[in-house]
């Protein structure tokens, strides 16, 4: 393992781990360098599977990962307390956070070029992970397993397919959580969720299903399929009523941390927003859904005209 | 760039103190940390990952895709029907799972369906982050998914 990496001192710690970890920068492709936070397991390091959790977007980092989720660590709302999280994968696991694209969190470009895409972030991943095992020699050859969330659903099985082919790395499977699999599968379903959950009501629904589905259809109706303007609207509603009507929309049952903001979009208050951003979390807007096209309307109109 | 109703602020401010982005080695090129990047241009190329999941099979990796049940951003009905899309070989009943809560009784933690190499699981009540919402379920759906263990 690389001294240079050990984290010998973690500011604000309220235990002592009993394991090592590590943090520091892995070689993508050509002038990107990755930052990584590697903990090793609290049970049998030399021995226990290793396993790379990567957060979604994309954009977003993996250190939320770490402190939020999976990780060994919680932040306290002091932000200064480090305790200990009960329920850390590492305990059966050696877990490697790794944030990527570069200019996700700590990662960088040194020509500061910070396009990426699809195909791009998983070879950046998977170089990153070969100088993973160049600077962690000791865990060549160990049970492998690349795991993540959200749109997590892109980034793990595109890395997979990499990897699997790859003979140095000894790649098992992978894990997939609330992940976008499918961009059609994942929006037609939503409306099927919506109703079910109470969202909508009866009349609301029978609407969509007359605007949007062919007679006498039977089986999954395809929505998103539908070139009717008035099904198209419809679903208009739908995203409106997921994404901006106060809903926790990642977790419906959960309140909206902060309290609901604002029930209508204002487009000078929300432009500055859709511009630094061109991701949502996972994916505000899907490609090509009724509200991506809004957002692009309103990209093309001055501030201050529309509310 | 942080997303809708979640907080964590705590996380923001802890990362970027001086003395955390030395202990974690964190390079002077390096940006200031955010949850989700500003920065990065990012083109998406693919609307589904069915070619992906048919090669891991067909390679014979093992694969779990697991959905907290109230997250609508990732809802657990697509999954499934994407799993079930896959057509994977010896489809088990869809079928509860259990987990032992801090008081000492066995609780439903959601439910599951198994085939050969994959295996679509539910964790009951979690919304989008499924070791936050809901710790311990997810834990035990990790090691059983690492160690090869049945739901």
């Amino acid at each position: 393992a690389p001294e240079a990496d050990l984290i010998t001192n973690l500011p604000g710690l309220s235990f002592q781990p009993n394991f090592k970890q590590f943090s520091g920068y892995l070689s993508g492709v050509e002038t990107r360098r990755l930052h990584y936070w590697f903990v090793e397991s609290s049970s049998n390091p030399s021995r226990d599977p290793l396993v790379l959790w990567l957060n979604g977007g994309p954009g977003c980092s993996s250190l939320l990962g770490l402190l939020t989720e999976n990780g060994p660590f919680q932040v306290k709302e002091d932000a200064e307390t480090v305790i200990q999280n009960p329920f850390s994968w590492n305990q059966v696991a050696n877990m490697i956070f790794l944030e990527s694209p570069a200019g996700v969190g700590f990662s960088f470009d040194t020509a500061k070029n910070y396009t990426s895409s699809d195909d791009d972030a998983a070879l950046n991943n998977y170089y990153a992970l070969k100088d993973f095992f160049r600077k962690f020699p000791e865990y060549a050859g160990r049970d492998f397993y690349i795991t993540g969330e959200s749109y997590g659903g892109i980034y793990v099985p595109t890395l997979s397919n990499l990897v699997m082919k790859d003979p140095d790395m000894n790649l098992k499977g992978f894990a997939v959580g609330n992940g976008l699999s499918d961009d059609k599968m994942n929006d037609n379903s939503l409306v099927y969720f919506v109703y079910y959950h109470g969202l909508i009501g009866d009349k609301e629904w029978f609407g969509l299903l007359d605007a949007c589905c062919p007679k006498n259809f039977s089986g999954i109706c395809d929505f998103q399929g539908s070139e009717d303007l008035k099904c198209r609207q419809k679903l208009i509603g739908i995203q409106m009523l997921v994404w901006n009507s106060g809903l926790n929309v990642y977790n419906l049952y959960k309140e909206c941390y902060g309290g609901v903001k604002d029930l209508t979009l204002h487009f000078d208050k929300t432009r500055g927003k859709f511009q630094s951003s061109n991701f949502g979390w996972p994916f505000m807007f899907l490609k090509n859904s009724p509200v991506s096209q809004r957002r692009e309307k309103f990209l093309s109109m001055l501030p201050g005209s529309v509310d | 760039a942080s997303p809708p109703c979640t907080g964590d602020l705590q996380v923001i401010k802890y990362l970027n103190r001086p003395d955390v982005r030395e202990a974690l080695h964190i390079s002077e090129q390096a940006l200031e940390w955010t949850m989700c990047s500003s920065v990065l241009k990012y083109k998406r190329q693919y609307t589904t990952m069915m070619p992906q999941y048919q090669a891991a099979l067909e390679k014979k990796l093992r694969i779990l895709v697991y959905n907290g049940d109230v997250d609508m951003a990732c809802n657990f009905l697509g999954d499934e029907w994407f799993v079930d899309s896959l057509k994977p070989e010896n489809p088990q009943e869809r079928s509860p799972w259990y987990y032992t809560a801090a008081d000492g009784t066995k609780q439903n933690a959601g439910f599951f369906k198994a085939f050969d190499q994959i295996t679509f699981v539910t964790i009951r009540g979690s919304g989008h982050m499924v070791p936050t919402d809901k710790p311990k379920p997810g834990l035990d759906m990790f090691v059983n998914f690492i160690q090869n263990k049945p739901f």
